[in-house]
């Protein structure tokens, strides 16, 4: 999709 | 041993087709305090964290935490062969490759039952930081229901921007534009229909219909939905689940290009 950030980006691997 | 026990069967039922569009398999995590599940769906833009205190179980039984590795498809067909009235029980051994589950009817004439093999999933774990949002909003679970699929129409993703007054979503697409504005509500006789705004700084955030309107699966679970958002930051969309547990959706953000 166009544009979109992907969910890793925000969270890290715990 | 792994045992819990769920007279209100069907809340498990919701839970199941809350999450079985947007992931295809999910590890299921048991301990002494409940049950909980973390996974991304397929294209890593969501997350979906599950969470069900074991207090709101009627028996709950885990002596070693475990982790049970679940292909969706599988569990949803499974979930369907119990009646919505049924109580439901789940049990495992310390260290499983199978899961099973009892349905019982109210009158405890009818208990079928149904083993599922496990499956070994190398899920990593993300985590999630704890943040202030800008603003939370609760609004009636239908509304953003129909709202995400009334605007889906129209293009392919919704802004939602938020001030203290209320929240808008809006959409542009080939055809033309379409907005839907809810004020926050002054007084409604019942909670569940109420629209509240927590607003600390004024936000606007364009965000994927496909993954809202997954997310809107969970709506048979709760009659209020809670959306938080901070600018530059995934959304989260909350669904209680009883008085013991809650589903949250973590969406990230469309950036401008």
């Amino acid at each position: 999709i166009k544009g979109q950030s992907s969910i890793l980006k925000f969270f890290a691997t715990a | 041993m792994f045992e819990a026990r769920l007279t209100q069967g069907s809340l498990l039922k919701k839970v199941m087709e809350a999450i079985r569009e947007l992931l295809n398999e999910a590890s299921f995590d048991c301990s002494e305090n409940g049950i909980q599940l973390q996974a991304m769906d397929n294209s890593h833009v969501s997350l979906v964290s599950l969470n069900m205190g074991s207090e709101g179980f009627d028996k709950f039984r885990c002596d070693r935490n475990l982790t049970m590795g679940m292909n969706l498809a599988s569990l949803s067909k499974i979930l369907k062969c119990a009646s919505n009235s049924d109580a439901i029980t789940l049990k495992a051994q310390d260290d499983p490759d199978t899961v099973t589950f009892t349905f019982e009817s109210e009158n405890n004439e009818r208990v079928s039952d149904y083993s599922m093999k496990l499956i070994n999933l190398d899920q990593e774990h993300l985590g999630i930081p704890d943040t202030e949002y800008s603003c939370v909003v609760k609004m009636p679970s239908a509304d953003f229901a129909r709202i995400c699929k009334d605007l889906s129409q129209f293009g392919d993703c919704i802004t939602i921007s938020c001030t203290k007054e209320g929240i808008k979503f809006s959409v542009a697409g080939d055809i033309g534009t379409g907005n839907v504005k809810l004020a926050q509500t002054a007084n409604v006789d019942k909670e569940s229909e109420a629209v509240t705004v927590e607003m600390q700084e004024p936000v606007s955030l364009t965000f994927a219909c496909r993954y809202l309107n997954h997310f809107t699966k969970a709506t048979p679970l709760s009659e209020q939905v809670q959306l938080s958002l901070s600018a530059d930051v995934p959304l989260v969309v909350e669904y209680k689940i009883g008085e013991f547990g809650h589903i949250r959706y973590y969406l990230a953000p469309k950036i401008d290009e």
